[in-house]
């Protein structure tokens, strides 16, 4: 196998140095990846803190960012979001790329005041995101 | 076009996007062109006085709540919710909803003193519009706030409750139809707020959807002292302020939070996100690409 080896090197012409940092941009992630972002509002911003009494700041995050072309196995995403992009790049470009968007969230309790002056303490479904994925 | 946006939208989020129905919705809720204005918060803008086109901080009048009621009801909201509003993952709290409502008029009938006690009564309507039908009542109280600043020897108060039918030829105290006295013992002395638990009388009204609660409560403090003297009365009646009504509810509605619905979510959706191949690899190198960050990892 020596034989072979040093023979395949004698045969094999010069390879241009290989540049590395080439090479591994391919693994690096896109620099705006699709990911989670923090916003918090308080009501008073929207004027509704006379009816909304708690809680005073709310912070609802959202997700943004580029989908790269290989989701399968970074954000749990359905095989059909990479049969999407193929049909994008392959297809047929009007079709949309996957988008960022929130795959889960978490519940918030609010205390408002009603228009008949009564009291209520509510929990939403649905207010908080907490995860992205792409779809 | 909103119109290929409805019928896309799964029914369950289609209700989130009704338009209420008389409202004029800001230009920040009904972009032009769209023929139907979306909620874009459903269930907190529901509750938000409709508008016409002026801007949100002219909003309709608003009835101001109790302040008692509103110091009850942050300190529930401290209970059930952390300082971000995250709803604390207590086993025991079953409901979702609180819905406290001060009563909307009431007739102090004053008696005469029966017995060595005070004898407070008064008729009280509640109006219960704003329980929705999906929201099923789990408990309610009546609330009475006592003003412990007031120096007093230890009593124990009875209360006798009646639950009335409203006719229509009655004026706003309605007569008495039926009432169920029950009686409760308890110290004035040690708390500021007493709840009287009044499930078993409310659940057959509100459970047929009955808007407006005519009821009878009165008390019969037995004061520590037996001779009735006049400070000892003032503080009954100063302590006596007519009862918020509390429900304990659980919305059933698609936006509210359902404890057991995201356990079982969870359930449904072991780890997040699964590790998976997929049948396109080959086409997306994603194969190669895995096993040499697998090795590199």
């Amino acid at each position: 196998s020596r034989r072979r080896r040093d023979g395949n090197l004698k045969e094999a012409p010069a390879t241009p140095p290989y540049n590395l940092s080439e090479y591994f941009k391919q693994f690096l992630f896109p620099q705006n990846e699709c990911e989670l972002h923090s916003f918090r509002l308080s009501f008073s911003q929207l004027k509704w803190d006379r009816w909304i009494i708690a809680p005073h700041r709310y912070s609802p995050q959202y997700c943004k960012g580029d989908c790269p072309r290989v989701v399968g196995h970074r954000y749990g995403s359905p095989v059909h979001t990479m049969v999407q992009n193929l049909i994008y790049e392959k297809l047929d470009p009007s079709v949309p790329k996957p988008s960022c968007v929130p795959a889960e969230y978490s519940p918030l309790s609010v205390l408002t005041i009603e228009p008949d002056g009564s009291i209520v303490y509510k929990e939403y479904e649905d207010m908080i995101a907490t995860k992205c994925t792409c779809r | 076009s909103p119109h290929s946006r409805d019928s896309a939208v799964p029914d369950r989020i289609s209700g989130l996007l009704a338009a209420p129905e008389d409202s004029e919705l800001t230009p920040l809720l009904r972009p032009k062109g769209v023929r139907r204005g979306y909620a874009l918060l459903p269930p907190l803008l529901k509750v938000l006085p409709h508008q016409g086109q002026q801007n949100w901080d002219s909003e309709a009048p608003r009835l101001q709540p109790d302040s008692r009621a509103l110091r009850y009801m942050k300190r529930l909201y401290k209970m059930s919710a952390t300082k971000e509003g995250i709803p604390k993952a207590n086993k025991s709290h079953l409901y979702n909803t609180v819905r406290l409502f001060t009563p909307c008029s009431e007739c102090k009938h004053s008696h005469s003193d029966l017995m060595k006690g005070d004898l407070h009564s008064v008729d009280l309507l509640f109006n219960l519009d704003r329980v929705t039908a999906l929201e099923h009542l789990l408990k309610s109280v009546l609330l009475y706030s006592f003003d412990t600043s007031v120096p007093t020897s230890s009593s124990t108060c009875v209360c006798h409750l009646s639950v009335k039918e409203h006719d229509s030829s009655s004026q706003v105290c309605p007569s008495v139809s039926h009432s169920v006295a029950f009686s409760l013992h308890f110290e004035v002395r040690k708390r500021k707020w007493v709840e009287i638990d009044v499930t078993s009388f409310l659940q057959p009204l509100i459970a047929t959807n009955r808007r407006n609660i005519h009821m009878a409560v009165n008390f019969t403090c037995l004061m520590g002292d037996p001779r009735p003297n006049t400070k000892q009365n003032d503080f009954i009646n100063m302590a006596l302020v007519p009862p918020s009504l509390l429900l304990y509810l659980n919305d059933t509605s698609e936006q509210a939070y359902h404890r057991w619905n995201s356990l079982r979510h969870r359930r449904k959706n072991p780890a997040w996100p699964r590790q998976r191949s997929s049948p396109f690899a080959d086409v997306t190198g994603d194969e190669g690409r895995e096993n040499t960050q697998l090795k590199r990892a």
